[in-house]
């Protein structure tokens, strides 16, 4: 938890499906 | 280990189709620039292309398959590196110039208004015209990308548990590929990887002078770019 508290964006992006171009 | 069951030419078409798509700052630049100018602009662009970069790394065959926090240490290790890397491939038939985004190049002397970035400048356009001078390939570049991405964290830290154990072994296959896929040419290979010291060289850099800017409250870093750099210099100190 420590990990994905620290990268919360980055933890967020690798678990999720959404288009990148949409969250970009 | 064991090789991976994908041949290299498959490996190379499927790092191919990962390529993000090209991206635009969209900003009506003033110019001529200010150091927080300058500096707002690099940083919006940057963080436009982390989001694309982490879906581009999910793509590479075999990441997602590594454990959580092997993707997490890996992304956080080369994301600048990256970013370079895709700032030299476009700016190579460009000799003087650096082609952050079509609708933002800018050549060394407009560094001038940024203090520090001029060197920095300097140590991108030496690597991207050692590329133009090797005339790098699309199949090489997108191959330099991945191994920069699998070796990033290799040394840093050795496995304690049998999961990061065995996502350590599937990271050696998957960079096992990406050598298959330039094997063909040792000779070329070998001057392609020394450019690898460089450009993490030229990262670390960059990485220095991007702390310093936040530090001095030149740019506002925030979002996901902040926490790249967080997460980078923290390791790294």
């Amino acid at each position: 938890t420590s990990l994905k508290e620290k990268h919360k964006i980055l933890h967020q992006l690798l678990q999720n499906s959404t288009s990148p171009v949409d969250l970009a | 280990h064991h090789r991976s069951a994908m041949s290299p030419e498959e490996f190379i078409s499927r790092i191919m189709e990962a390529e993000p798509p090209e991206i635009y700052l969209m900003e009506d630049l003033k110019k001529p620039f200010t150091e927080a100018s300058m500096m707002m602009s690099l940083t919006n662009l940057a963080d436009k292309e982390l989001v694309l970069m982490i879906s581009w790394a999910k793509k590479i065959p075999g990441f997602v398959e590594l454990s959580l926090a092997d993707q997490i240490h890996l992304l956080k290790c080369c994301w600048l590196e990256i970013l370079m890397l895709g700032l030299m491939w476009r700016s190579v038939d460009h000799p003087g110039k650096l082609i952050f985004s079509p609708d933002f190049k800018l050549n060394r002397e407009e560094g001038q208004c940024v203090e520090g970035i001029m060197e920095i400048f300097d140590m991108l356009l030496a690597a991207t015209s050692r590329f133009r001078e090797l005339k790098l390939q699309r199949e090489e570049y997108v191959c330099l990308k991945a191994m920069i991405l699998l070796n990033s964290n290799l040394c840093s830290s050795s496995p304690q548990t049998a999961e990061e154990l065995e996502s350590r072994n599937k990271l050696l296959r998957l960079l096992d590929s990406v050598i298959d896929a330039l094997v063909w040419q040792t000779l070329r290979l070998g001057h392609l990887t020394m450019l690898l010291s460089h450009i993490r060289h030229v990262s670390n850099k960059g990485m220095d002078h991007l702390s310093t800017m936040k530090r001095k409250n030149v740019v506002l870093v925030y979002d996901l770019l902040l926490e790249m750099l967080d997460a980078s210099t923290s390791s790294t100190s």
